[in-house]
């Protein structure tokens, strides 16, 4: 039975069904509207508050702590087969304030306000000394990388022309200086040999994005640039983006289906 | 915050409610 307070809410266990049910409906709706990073998964849940709503249901007031994932938000494998980054590759933690509605059984997220960091530097060289940390976007070492892993994958991917969306992590290590960036592209209406001038590509109204992981391992006077690209179903256009933040609702009982066909990857 | 242990005369320990466990690894 929920704890009374006589503070007008109640606390129920962390580990509660009711609780965990809650949490996971949160997390699935910050994967839902994230929309750059990767997806998030739960790792703790730190407090609750069970209010009572009228005129029905309750409210459950969620503190959670989470964790990053390898998989890109635009990646379509569900969150229960992505893996969890690893301390050693200097991961994103998350902290979440959710409130979510349950009602007639159903959980429903009212609000959500989410913070995340990068793991400290300290605590990561605390587990692995040698381990490279998180690199600066703007880094030119990171930014030359991903120019030539793009334009690695783009010529030979004998079709259409991908362009850059987003870079998602990088990391430079020490000697042999190396550096490894993730990075999100898109399908555009040039082809490679059309796209004198990218800026004049435009994204497809069927957006189709690809996840890519590239190093580029310099050596005296050698350097070798290797890029794996995963590119995913062709998504519609959804009828509304909300690039302010998320939505004030989403029901968790009509979660979007996931693509019929997996993922074609491109080397 | 004061918090109830529980109903009066209970006995038994505390239980601790929060927070859960960690799924994957403590930061």
């Amino acid at each position: 039975a929920p704890h009374a307070t006589g503070l007008g809410f109640s606390e129920v266990a962390c580990d509660s069904p009711d609780a965990e049910q809650a949490a996971l409906t949160a997390v699935d709706y910050l994967n839902q509207h994230l929309q750059r990073g990767f997806k998030h998964t739960l790792n703790q849940v730190d407090k609750v508050k069970v209010w009572p709503r009228r005129p029905f249901g309750e409210v459950y007031e969620l503190e959670l702590d989470t964790l990053e994932t390898t998989c890109h938000v635009l990646d379509p494998t569900p969150l229960a087969n992505c893996s969890v980054r690893q301390l050693v590759d200097h991961a994103v933690e998350g902290d979440c304030d959710f409130h979510v509605l349950k009602q007639d059984g159903q959980f429903t997220v009212m609000h959500a306000q989410c913070h995340s960091n990068p793991d400290s530097a300290e605590d990561v060289q605390k587990v692995c000394p040698t381990c490279a940390l998180l690199a600066s976007f703007n880094d030119s070492r990171v930014v030359n990388t991903v120019n030539a892993a793009l334009n690695a994958f783009n010529e030979r991917n004998n079709g259409t022309y991908f362009k850059m969306v987003e870079i998602s992590r990088a990391q430079n290590t020490p000697p042999p200086v190396s550096t490894f960036v993730e990075f999100v592209v898109a399908a555009t209406d040039c082809t490679v040999q059309g796209a004198a001038d990218p800026t004049k590509c435009n994204l497809l109204a069927e957006k189709q994005y690809g996840f890519c992981k590239a190093s580029l391992v310099r050596r005296l006077e050698d350097e070798e640039l290797s890029v794996t690209c995963k590119v995913f179903q062709k998504q519609p256009q959804p009828a509304s983006v909300d690039a302010a933040g998320p939505a004030p609702a989403v029901d968790q009982a009509a979660p979007p289906a996931p693509p019929a066909n997996p993922p074609a990857s491109l080397l | 915050k004061v918090v109830q242990s529980g109903p009066a005369g209970a006995a038994g320990p505390a239980v601790r409610l929060c927070p859960g466990r960690v799924r994957h690894f403590r930061i």
